[in-house]
């Protein structure tokens, strides 16, 4: 009868499929026809190596100040989501300091070039050795896997928007104040997510598939964390004076 | 935690650009 649950008619999830579609077209930091227009071109062996013979506190003062710019994107796609913005502040904190970090890992299978095993980074596509000079070569490896299996997935932006949308709206991160209206907002997407990909005659396991991405997303961010942990007890000084204020901010 | 995450806070509270 055109209704999948008591509440949400098909007609509110296309919209909501249409909003945070809008807010991640939106807030891309590479737009799609950047992308195609991209020369992806690989670092050349040189280049390679000028990377890992930085200073590792450079590499990953570097790295810290990537990660901030692309945070501020998808803090920019949080807030042009209308239920995000009618969560209470401290919730909205709360979901963009556990989930900002993750959505970027989400956005990296974009700019990833699975045939090369390679990423974007800072103009030119870099394979994992790049990032030696970082000293966590098992983060960045299951970095690189997870971006690997996400292109496997080969999701449209509107997919992939909403796969993030639902990340961000995780209704179990804690010291919300709002759970219930968090996981309403969860369930909607579950449901516009579920609704697109019925739309588009996904299998019914790309579902499946996604909602096993997300504990391998809250094993990568924990994994960050620590790697940052071990950093910071080494170079306490450098992480104080030298990386961006976000980035201590939401990770300190 | 908005004190904590002042910076945070602040790109929220800033219109979308």
């Amino acid at each position: 009868n055109g209704e999948t649950s008591p509440t949400v008619s098909m007609a509110e999830l296309d919209h909501l499929a249409h909003i945070i579609s809008k807010s991640h077209l939106e807030t891309c930091q590479h737009l799609r026809e950047e992308l195609q227009q991209m020369n992806w071109q690989n670092l050349l062996q040189d280049e390679v190596e000028s990377y890992q013979s930085k200073p590792r506190e450079v590499m990953w003062q570097l790295c810290a100040v990537k990660i901030t710019e692309a945070i501020q994107y998808v803090v920019e796609f949080a807030k042009r989501i209308d239920g995000f913005m009618d969560l209470c502040q401290n919730d909205q904190i709360v979901l963009l300091k556990a989930g900002s970090l993750e959505v970027v890992f989400i956005r990296m299978c974009r700019v990833f070039d699975s045939q090369n095993n390679t990423v974007y980074f800072d103009g030119k596509f870099a394979g994992p050795d790049a990032f030696k000079a970082l000293g966590c070569d098992d983060l960045i490896t299951s970095v690189f896997d997870f971006a690997k299996s996400m292109c496997l997935l080969h999701l449209t932006e509107e997919e992939l928007a909403l796969f993030s949308a639902f990340v961000l709206f995780s209704a179990d991160r804690s010291w919300l104040q709002e759970k219930l209206q968090v996981e309403k907002m969860q369930q909607r997407t579950h449901l516009a997510l579920q609704h697109i990909l019925q739309k588009n005659q996904r299998e019914d396991g790309v579902l499946n598939k996604l909602r096993c991405k997300v504990s391998a997303l809250r094993s990568l961010c924990n994994r960050h964390t620590e790697k940052l942990s071990a950093f910071r007890a080494i170079y306490p000084d450098v992480i104080r004076t030298h990386f961006p204020p976000l980035y201590k901010e939401l990770f300190g | 935690l908005k004190e904590k995450h002042k910076i945070l806070h602040q790109l929220l509270q800033n219109s979308t650009s």
